[in-house]
């Protein structure tokens, strides 16, 4: 997290807030509620208290406007920017203005102006843009469902103010996964199109052979209908797939693109009713079989006959002497497997049924 | 890409854009003190915002760079006054 120079903050813990004007998107009632709701986030976590007034001057104005809106510091029209506010002061100290050209809602269908409101009135009350991908500080947006804040943006807000005396029982979101925290572990992992995609919590990384650095990025951002965590994910590039498991369902991807028709349940595939979660799945490009982990055994999917193998489900540890009997991810490169369990990577060469080295699951993130 | 080669419109819209971005939320100064005058502050603009998004800090305006920076956000700079 971060604060504005000096830790600008309101000396009063009892901040006035008033609504200037109203977008025509939403129903008056709406916009109170979503102001409302998002000044609570942060009193929730701290000891303000938020007064509203109808009239003369607020600590905090909110209205809306359009290109230059009176504080020299226009908008730009659809998309772009969504809002702006400034740190706590005397004057325009607090303002909060939102791009009226934006279209407002309360869903997802466009910028939810609860979410964006609640990311405004953070830097009115002195937070200033976080770097962490999964914190409301973050600068740009993204919907998200469940509680708002972070444990960073509520760490940062409680840097100025304090905690509330009488905490409510929050369920912060956790922070953004370190890559290089030695004990990482994966949640999936996958090819994509010659990219390697490598999910963890809410956010995957991207790594493309040219990119020395992996890129971060919340899953929700590029798939908001895919679930916040992903158990299992494989490429099938002959039918330029990839197939994304979580609980019992599964997606499909194209390119970066869901395909229609899922979710499907996973156990169309042929798995029994009694699997409720693939832990790692990874297609052998040698043998058209898809492998599907689960627990200690694995199932062999022919994707040409869309059949399970007869002799599925067979033991990891029978089959894959030196490997440890469970898996969370795997990738297959040039006739190597690549098994990721806890914060260990075991390369096999799938051909001599060997394990060839042992390494740290971060180092393919360059740590 | 070298400054003596002719630009694409769409190189020179990226760089605009690039431009005005750099201004507004990582400080670059405005006017002949920014691209034109400056490579190398326009360059240590784009590094700045690279590694705040934890990008691949080239300083170029690579792909990856122009996408974040065309993602619809918040209007408050990214770095202090």
């Amino acid at each position: 997290y971060n604060h504005f120079p000096r830790h600008l903050k309101w000396q009063n813990n009892n901040v006035t807030f008033r609504i200037v004007n109203y977008t025509p998107d939403l129903k008056k009632s709406d916009v109170d509620r979503a102001i409302r709701n998002a000044l609570n986030i942060w009193s929730d976590v701290t000891p303000l208290v938020f007064k509203k007034l109808h009239q003369g001057n607020a600590d905090i104005m909110i209205s809306f406007g359009s290109q230059e809106h009176g504080d020299y510091n226009p908008f730009d029209g659809p998309d772009g920017l969504l809002a702006h506010a400034y740190p706590p002061g005397q004057g325009m100290g607090g303002d909060t203005h939102f791009d009226e050209d934006e279209h407002w809602t309360k869903d997802s269908s466009a910028y939810n102006l609860f979410i964006v409101a609640a990311h405004e009135l953070g830097h009115a009350l002195g937070m200033s843009h976080s770097a962490d991908a999964g914190a409301l500080m973050y600068p740009v947006y993204s919907y998200s469902t469940g509680y708002l804040l972070s444990e960073d943006d509520i760490e940062g807000i409680q840097a100025l103010y304090g905690p509330n005396p009488n905490p409510r029982k929050v369920k912060p979101k956790p922070d953004a996964p370190n890559k290089c925290n030695p004990m990482l572990s994966f949640d999936a992992a996958t090819e994509l199109r010659g990219e390697t995609i490598i999910f963890k919590d809410r956010f995957y990384w991207r790594l493309h052979p040219q990119m020395v650095e992996p890129e971060q990025t919340l899953i929700k951002s590029t798939w908001p209908s895919l679930p916040n965590k992903v158990d299992a994910a494989y490429e099938n590039p002959e039918k330029d797939l990839v197939i994304i498991f979580s609980g019992i369902r599964m997606w499909a991807l194209n390119g970066y693109s869901l395909v229609d028709g899922y979710p499907k349940y996973i156990h169309k595939l042929g798995l029994p009713k009694t699997v409720r979660k693939v832990d790692a799945a990874v297609h052998i490009g040698d043998t058209g079989k898809t492998l599907l982990f689960t627990e200690e055994e694995y199932w062999s999917y022919d994707e040409a006959t869309g059949k399970m193998d007869s002799d599925s489900p067979r033991s990891i540890e029978q089959d894959f002497p030196g490997m440890d009997d469970e898996v969370d991810a795997a990738v297959f490169h040039y006739g190597h497997l690549y098994f990721f369990h806890e914060h260990v990577q075991y390369e096999y060469s799938y051909t001599s049924r060997k394990v060839m080295r042992i390494l740290r699951t971060n180092s393919i993130l360059n740590c | 890409p070298s400054s003596a080669l002719p630009l694409s419109p769409r190189d020179r819209d990226d760089r605009l854009l690039a431009e005005k971005y750099l201004r507004r939320f990582y400080g670059l100064p405005a006017g002949l003190q920014g691209r034109q005058g400056s490579p190398v502050a326009f360059r240590t603009q784009v590094e700045k915002m690279q590694r705040f998004f934890k990008l691949e800090v080239t300083g170029n305006l690579d792909c990856n760079t122009l996408e974040v920076m065309k993602m619809p956000r918040c209007g408050v700079p990214d770095v202090g006054e």
